[in-house]
């Protein structure tokens, strides 16, 4: 079973058009294996990206270096998944 | 094992076998209205099954649910087994409901993506995709939502397998899309269509291809508009709503333009809690308020189809 130990994911309000483009490429940079769960679409609408244990702090880099807004949505993924299959197995018990 | 569907929890998530045990425990409970009907079978063979709410007639005019396309939107399926319950037992109790389904059939379609779904909770927990081989690619799967034919490999999917918006290879290329496809084409008088999907609190209507507007745009904005107002005087949740393409972004090959382009009138995609404390991982105990939220707006889109006939 694939592990998600550290991951977080982030809550982006880009402020422009730019930033939304920046983020945008985000997604083809294959190594930092991010997975948008809500896309860049206006900077009205916020973007959630999935980012993997490995590659918090270059995405965290690129975010402050663009001075892309953002604030940690999930603190630790895996967490919250393990809080979600014991419920389930109370359940069933 | 599940006994019966009064004894089923349904403030909790439950896995694919869990969920086709309880499909049978409410056909078997209720067989003057709901039958178990497969339309097709999925890449790894896994049967498809439809609910089907129907008390009589030939070929009704009939309304189309289908939760779970993305496998891992969780709540969606959740929100499919609560809404089938409701339906069940409340006909013949509640007039609107009786009413509706005098008048209308419901095909409720509870895991759309039964190979990503089983994949959840087997292996990777943040699935979306199918789970078909892509030639020439190691990636696997393809965005069902992106595979129908309208507008299909436009820039709002991804050419490269390896996307979470993968088009696939051609329209219809998952088998869990053509499956649906073949039977609402067969069916012929589907007159409304409700994609279930979450997490961003909106509602949808066609297009996602083309800024172009439907010609039925009016209509399905304010139909959007009443069925959200029903929605949010229940716990407050608050939606956006309006085409796809306009609301968030250019999205191609989805269902609803599909359905809409083939004439059902009334398609929406409905994108269910959160506005971003969770995502997809929404507490089981939000799964009960969020159902009885959504329940009031689709019965606000299945009153108006009753009442409009086309």
């Amino acid at each position: 079973q694939k592990l998600f130990v550290g991951d977080q994911v982030l809550r982006v309000t880009a402020k422009n058009e730019e930033q939304l483009t920046l983020l945008r490429g985000l997604e083809g940079m294959e190594h930092l294996q991010v997975d948008l769960w809500r896309s860049p679409a206006k900077a009205s609408l916020p973007v959630d990206i999935h980012v993997p244990f490995h590659s918090l702090q270059s995405v965290k880099a690129f975010l402050e270096y663009n001075d892309i807004p953002y604030s940690i949505m999930l603190e630790d993924l895996q967490l919250l998944l393990d809080q979600e299959q014991e419920e389930m197995k109370r359940s069933r018990m | 094992l599940v006994r019966n569907t009064n004894s089923f929890s349904y403030s909790t998530y439950h896995t694919l076998d869990e969920i086709y045990n309880w499909i049978d425990s409410l056909v078997a409970e209720h067989p003057d209205l709901v039958s178990k009907i497969q339309i097709g079978h999925t890449y790894e063979n896994r049967p498809i099954y439809v609910l089907k709410f129907s008390t009589g007639g030939s070929n009704r005019p009939a309304i189309w649910i289908d939760t779970g396309i993305h496998s891992r939107e969780w709540i969606t399926q959740a929100t499919g087994i609560w809404t089938a319950k409701k339906i069940a037992s409340d006909y013949g109790k509640e007039s609107t409901l009786t009413s509706i389904l005098n008048n209308l059939d419901i095909f409720l379609l509870i895991v759309t993506n039964p190979d990503g779904f089983a994949y959840t909770h087997s292996t990777n927990r943040m699935w979306r995709k199918t789970r078909s081989i892509n030639a020439g690619s190691a990636c696997v799967g393809v965005d069902p939502n992106r595979n129908w034919d309208a507008g299909f490999g436009g820039p709002g999917a991804s050419k490269n397998p390896c996307s979470e918006t993968y088009h696939g290879a051609y329209p219809h290329s998952e088998s869990e899309v053509k499956a649906i496809v073949d039977f609402l084409l067969s069916h012929g008088n589907v007159k409304s269509l409700l994609s279930i999907h979450s997490y961003s609190q909106m509602l949808l209507f066609p297009y996602g291809y083309t800024n172009n507007l439907a010609p039925d745009h009016e209509a399905l904005n304010n139909l959007a508009r009443e069925a959200l107002s029903a929605l949010t005087s229940l716990h407050g949740t608050k939606y956006t709503y309006g085409t796809t393409f306009a609301t968030i972004y250019q999205a191609d090959g989805t269902t609803i333009d599909w359905a809409y382009n083939n004439g059902i009138k009334y398609s929406y995609t409905f994108e269910l809690r959160d506005t971003g404390r969770y995502g997809f991982i929404l507490p089981a105990n939000q799964i009960i308020p969020t159902a009885e939220e959504t329940w009031l707006a689709l019965v606000k889109i299945f009153e108006h189809v009753r009442d409009n006939p086309y």
